[in-house]
């Protein structure tokens, strides 16, 4: 199956 | 001191009616640079971006970095009482926990003034990387919207896949399977009607359908919407505003477990 991922994942906190 | 007016008011009505509905709480930015606002859903799978830039507005000041935090439903409330011709100015004074909304009737024989309380957000602002992507299409913002609205009613994701036949927008549920390819089109009279597709490399990815249709609600603002695609990144989904600025919706993808 296909899991939900986050945006956090790809861009980092400034 | 804070002042920015808008003549055409109408835009911001329809700014947030676009983002109402994903993010509840967020904080607007002003600076010299224009009225922006960085903010993600509640459980951190969308993000949207606002630009509203500085010449865009027929009066902009703005002495300080300013951040103010809305409630995005209450401000919604607000700017729903301003007419669609009216000139909405946004004014907040230093340190003020308020921020007034004034609207004012084109002919100026009706001014109305609408103080919302401030609240304090803690929102942490993300780096968004200039990224190459492997796919850029462009194509009609209603017919992106009707694309998404009749998927949802089969079934609850969209895969995304771009080849050089074109765009194809696939789903599947439990009634059954649906695929709507949109080939790049770009003898239309009208510009805003074609569809252009740009493509490095052939992309697919998996997305929920939910947060696309909530992105459509920015519809309004544009005759087009573009859908830049890379398979190690959020697709973004991109509303001009004109002469002004633009709304992006950044969705993460669905990946393979």
């Amino acid at each position: 199956g296909c899991k939900q991922s986050t945006i956090t994942k790809f861009f980092s906190k400034l | 001191m804070l002042e920015l007016r808008l003549v055409q008011g109408s835009l911001l009505k329809k700014v947030l009616e676009s983002v109402k509905d994903l993010v509840t709480d967020a904080n607007f930015d002003c600076s010299a640079t224009g009225f922006s606002l960085q903010a993600m859903d509640s459980s951190h799978v969308a993000l949207v971006a606002l630009l509203l830039r500085s010449e865009g507005f027929e009066h902009y000041r703005c002495d300080r970095n300013l951040s103010m935090g809305m409630n995005l439903n209450n401000m919604s409330k607000m700017l729903k009482c301003a007419g669609n011709d009216d000139i909405i100015t946004i004014k907040a004074d230093d340190g003020s926990d308020t921020v007034t909304f004034m609207f004012e009737s084109p002919t100026q024989d009706k001014i109305a003034d609408f103080e919302m309380k401030l609240m304090d957000i803690d929102s942490e602002h993300l780096g968004i990387p200039e990224a190459e992507y492997h796919a850029i299409v462009r194509m009609p913002s209603a017919e992106f919207a009707r694309i998404c609205k009749d998927l949802s009613s089969i079934g609850d994701t969209v895969v995304i896949s771009v080849t050089k036949e074109g765009v194809k927008f696939s789903t599947r549920g439990d009634i059954g399977t649906a695929n709507i390819v949109c080939r790049q089109n770009t003898s239309v009279d009208k510009p805003e009607e074609s569809t252009i597709i740009e493509m490095n490399e052939p992309v697919s990815l998996t997305f929920a359908l939910r947060y696309m249709n909530s992105f459509t609600k920015a519809t309004p603002l544009a005759n087009s919407v573009t859908i830049s695609l890379s398979s190690e990144l959020p697709v973004v989904v991109e509303y001009k505003i004109a002469e002004m600025g633009y709304i992006r919706f950044y969705l993460a993808p669905k990946i393979e477990d």
